[in-house]
């Protein structure tokens, strides 16, 4: 089981569309896969079609109550997809964690619920708040890698060097591996010069960190939330859904 | 000197955006004009031309450190416009200040400052960060209004309701007059139907909260930002120029 934050402090920069998509798209290729939404928007929850009046556990029950991860974790409509969602009570977990010294903890040693073991994911999407508060640091204490969401405009770009410092924070105050798994171009408009400096700039200071697969930006991305699906379902053939079909397949090539 | 905070959790709406575009707007009319910039990212303060390594004193230590609020004010290169920046330390603050059982009183306490009521002041606008935490009630608390810039996407209003229940807690628990400035549909596409849609939800939910003014998504308001100019400065005749110099006759308009 690989456990991946899709993280930026930057917002709406594409965190809950390409958990979503990116999800979506790995369990449509017979990958089990589970998303926690660790953002009290339940952004990632609602754009499964999960409502807020159906969630009984949340995240917040597991973080704060200390209740198994197995318990509140649902199905959703898609094959190989499950979830935990979110609602807006997981705003005030990192002030009710504030006096427990291991706080930073939480979210890993909920992982290692030993019935959530046996359903075997092959992957474990954690959709972050865009923040670098106690949430994402949780999601980066539980995560083998980072996958970073990078919007292609001007502001994006500054937060970048903070959110890889953050990283290599956690890394080595914990001992851990953390690293980034890559960094996806979204929002990605060809015509625009804006969006080329971006890829230009993050190609030469990243790497092979970015990913070939950019997402353009595509009006039925954000419809489709509004129909409770992801947009590699709800407009599979167009240019945006197979922009995050193509990532999935690049994802997966990388992890060998 | 009317206090007014930019707010709204969900992330990458135009709150920066809007507070940059009108606070220069009404500058450019003679309004003598203070952004505070509270989020972590500091993009108003990039925004604006101020970069990172010119910002001496900040946010951070007139809340963390009881610095005096005029001391951190700068000038900007637009007239009657001045700025308090910020740097990546303020994502620290609201651990340094858990301590304080006063902590949501520091800004107000802060914009009491007697040497920063000698500038005189016509509006104070206070760019928040994506989320509703120990920062954003901060400026909630020492705010008349909020004003709120609504993306015309679908997640956008999901966050809504939340924000303005937020609101009103703040109101009832601290006996204050806060309430909602006015409602700003940004990023708005005439094609799109899901733009339609939510400004026609969030005129038949809000009535006259919402502007008649809306910001519509031009690519000149995303490259401004790269120039260290506002919109209004940079691309003055555009459509989005036009649309935020509309905004502030109507906000204008409003205040009697
Ligand atoms: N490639 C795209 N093209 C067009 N619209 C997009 C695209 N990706 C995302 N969107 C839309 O842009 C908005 C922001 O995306 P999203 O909510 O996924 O970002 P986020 O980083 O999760 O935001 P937050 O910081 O609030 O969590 C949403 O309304 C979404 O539908
Ligand atoms: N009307 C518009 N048309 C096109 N692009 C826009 C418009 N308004 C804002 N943008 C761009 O969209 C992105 C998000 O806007 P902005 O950073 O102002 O939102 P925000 O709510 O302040 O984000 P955050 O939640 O991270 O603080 C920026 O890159 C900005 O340049
Ligand atoms: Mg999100
Ligand atoms: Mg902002």
């Amino acid at each position: 089981m690989k456990i991946i934050s899709v993280a930026n402090q930057k917002g709406g920069v594409g965190k809950t569309t390409t958990t979503i998509n990116l999800a979506v798209a790995l369990a449509d290729l017979g990958k089990k896969v589970l998303i926690l939404d660790l953002d009290p928007q339940g952004n990632a929850s609602t754009g499964l079609g999960h409502l807020a009046p159906d969630r009984k556990l949340t995240l917040y029950d597991v973080l704060v109550d200390g209740e198994p991860l197995s318990k509140a974790t649902v199905m959703t409509q898609v094959n190989n997809l499950c979830l935990v969602p979110s609602t807006t009570d997981l705003s005030s977990a990192d002030i009710e964690m504030i006096e427990d010294k291991a706080r930073v903890m939480r979210l890993k040693k909920a992982l290692q619920d030993p019935i959530l073991a046996k359903e075997n994911f092959d992957y474990v999407f954690i959709d972050c708040p865009p923040s670098l508060s106690l949430l994402t640091v949780n999601a980066f204490v539980a995560s083998d890698t980072v996958l970073v969401p990078l919007q292609s405009e001007f502001f994006a770009l500054e937060g970048l060097s903070q959110l890889l410092l953050t990283i290599k924070d956690v890394r080595e105050s914990l001992g851990s591996t953390l690293r980034v798994e890559g960094v996806l171009l979204t929002m990605f408009d060809r015509r625009n010069k804006l969006s080329q400096q971006v890829e230009k700039d993050a190609r030469e200071n990243l790497g092979g960190l970015v990913y070939e697969a950019i997402i353009p930006r595509n009006v039925r991305i954000s419809e489709a939330p509004s129909y409770g699906q992801a947009a590699v379902h709800y407009d599979q053939y167009g240019k945006g859904a197979r922009a995050y079909v193509a990532l999935a397949h690049e994802f997966l090539a990388g992890q060998n």
